[in-house]
């Protein structure tokens, strides 16, 4: 999966992932 | 409100109560983030409505290495703002019941 975690030192968590092409053609 | 590059949106479904949310970040301009999350679109993270600071969290990005540090300002004020909206919708949503 694309999906990546991230904790910064402080604790808290980020979930990173790629947008799905469709997502970005709506704005 | 300008647009900035960044939205912020509900990643989970606001029930009023908790005050920790799940909040997704989406960057539409990928110039903003940085070396190997170019590819990146969304970051997902938890906010403590009551305990949080938008500010802290993006420089918590930046020092995550997601964004350069000229723009920890634009994501922590579209962040600010989402969190404006959601206390805001919880604050009516209160009123109303009562």
């Amino acid at each position: 999966s694309a999906t990546a975690q991230v904790v910064h030192s402080a604790g808290r968590k980020f979930i990173v992932s790629p947008v799905p092409e469709s997502r970005l053609k709506e704005h | 409100a300008e647009d900035t590059g960044v939205r912020v949106e509900l990643a989970e479904e606001d029930d009023g109560k908790k005050a920790s949310i799940a909040l997704k970040l989406w960057v539409e301009d990928h110039k903003k983030l940085k070396g190997k999350y170019k590819e990146t679109g969304a970051i997902e993270f938890t906010f403590d409505l009551e305990k949080d600071v938008p500010e802290v969290v993006s420089q918590e990005m930046v020092e995550s290495g997601f964004f350069h540090e000229s723009d920890a300002k634009i994501v922590g004020k579209s962040i600010r703002d989402r969190v404006a909206l959601i206390k805001w919708r919880r604050e009516r949503t209160a009123s109303s019941i009562v």
